[in-house]
């Protein structure tokens, strides 16, 4: 599970950091 | 059918909905006992880029004029952060015991609800550029409104000279939406509307022109002021549908219940 959970947390993160760049592109 | 109806949104969740769903089914498959690894330093690298979500959230919200926008983000930030917080309570719980479950029950609870809350901001901005969309649409309707109006040469020059650009915009952005969605139906659908809208507007300008000539020559131009209204209802028609199909999605919240 070791990998899961870690691969899990960096896609989330990676996702949120996405959805930012998103809000600042439209945003601009 | 697609669960996210653009390709932008589909391109930044799909990824963390697999990875959920695939941990959703190893912690119900896990047997007690395993030892979760420590988590700290990945927890804490969403928890920053949480934080900095959050911000660039709220600066959107105090500088955006668009009323709907500043409603729907403050629920998916607040998800968004509540759902942080579950992630630091568990990697908290974990350091003081690698075993425990309701820990590996709360990873689960805010990876989910990072999506969630993610997923409704994304969907909040799409809505957000769609009204803007809408708005170049009825700025071409506006337009057509007048067309009754356009009595002599002078004043067609000046309607074709308006009527061009504010449609040239919605072309362009009406076709460039199309391409961003993944339901095939509903592009399909913008696709011929703004074809008919396109193949219609020559149509109507020389529809305009001999009504015109026709009215300035003394005879009679009812015919002829019949075709120029048919010719703009016509076009009408086409520009409120492309604006119902831009309002329809394929998404469905309960997906992720």
């Amino acid at each position: 599970l070791r990998v899961g959970w870690e691969q899990l947390l960096t896609a989330v993160a990676r996702n949120i950091n996405e959805v930012e760049n998103q809000i600042l592109t439209r945003d601009s | 059918m697609p669960v996210f109806h653009t390709k932008t949104i589909e391109s930044i969740l799909e990824p963390v909905a697999q990875q959920v769903s695939r941990l959703v089914i190893l912690h119900e498959e896990a047997e007690d006992g395993n030892a979760m690894p420590d988590l700290a330093r990945p927890i804490q690298t969403v928890k920053l880029a949480v934080d900095n979500l959050v911000k660039v959230g709220y600066d959107t919200i105090n500088s955006s004029e668009d009323q709907i926008l500043k409603q729907d983000m403050p629920p998916a930030l607040n998800r968004v952060e509540e759902a942080s917080l579950l992630l630091l309570q568990a990697s908290e719980m974990l350091r003081v015991d690698p075993y425990s479950a309701p820990a590996r029950k709360k990873l689960i609870e805010g990876s989910r609800g990072i999506l969630q809350g993610t997923s409704s901001l994304l969907l909040a901005f799409d809505e957000s550029e769609v009204r803007k969309i809408i708005r170049v649409c009825k700025n071409v309707l506006e337009y057509l409104a007048i067309t009754e109006v356009v009595e002599r040469m002078e004043d067609l020059v000046t309607y074709v000279r308006n009527l061009t650009p504010v449609l040239t915009r919605m072309t362009k952005e009406v076709d460039a939406r199309e391409k961003e969605l993944t339901h095939q139906v509903h592009r399909e659908m913008l696709t011929r509307s703004l074809e008919q809208v396109k193949n219609l507007t020559p149509v109507l300008i020389s529809g305009i022109k001999t009504f015109i000539t026709v009215k300035d020559s003394g005879r009679d131009a009812k015919d002829t002021q019949g075709n120029r209204d048919y010719l703009v209802r016509k076009m009408s028609d086409e520009i409120h549908e492309i604006i119902r199909v831009l309002q329809l999605t394929t998404y469905d919240e309960e997906e992720w219940d």
